[in-house]
């Protein structure tokens, strides 16, 4: 089913553009 | 009304690595349907739907308020539902079954987690909450 997410954790942030946390 | 959604900006190139995730390039704009703890959101592109990472976003905007809970060195026990073998530095390996701290909740899915004199981050979807089962 599309509503349940991936089975795996999602990668890792990009290493050159974290997020920019709030 | 109408529901309002959130719009996120797409910060790197993202392919997908399974069929209801959708491909995403740098600067696209994406409406968040659902905003999962583990790490993964559902977003509408265009005429696509399907998951893509939290940490490929930034809000287009800034929040109303943080989205993110701050640090709770205290912590919250919770047992792991999945071995995990650290792949970066800045993780945790695990085996299942173990009983561990979450001493920070990040909106990307990897958690810090605590055991013992070690820290690390580790997924946050190999994890319940102690006391309770899996679902």
């Amino acid at each position: 089913d599309i509503k349940n997410p991936p089975q795996n954790p999602p990668p890792r942030p990009p290493p050159e553009t974290r997020r920019k946390r709030v | 009304g109408p529901i309002i959604l959130d719009t996120y900006r797409v910060i790197a190139d993202f392919e997908k690595t399974s069929k209801h995730e959708i491909n995403l390039q740098t600067g696209d704009l994406v409406e968040i349907v659902e905003k999962n703890q583990n790490g993964w959101w559902f977003c509408q592109y265009e005429s696509k739907r399907g998951w893509i990472p939290a940490s490929y976003l930034e809000p287009l905007d800034g929040p109303e308020e943080a989205e993110e809970d701050e640090p709770n060195y205290e912590g919250e026990r919770f047992v792991t539902a999945r071995a995990y073998t650290a792949e970066q530095e800045d993780e945790i390996s695990l085996e299942l079954g173990e009983t561990i701290t979450v001493i920070h909740k990040l909106l990307d899915g990897w958690w810090v987690v605590r055991k013992g004199e070690e820290t690390g981050h580790f997924p946050s979807m190999f994890l319940h909450k102690a006391g309770t089962r899996e679902i």
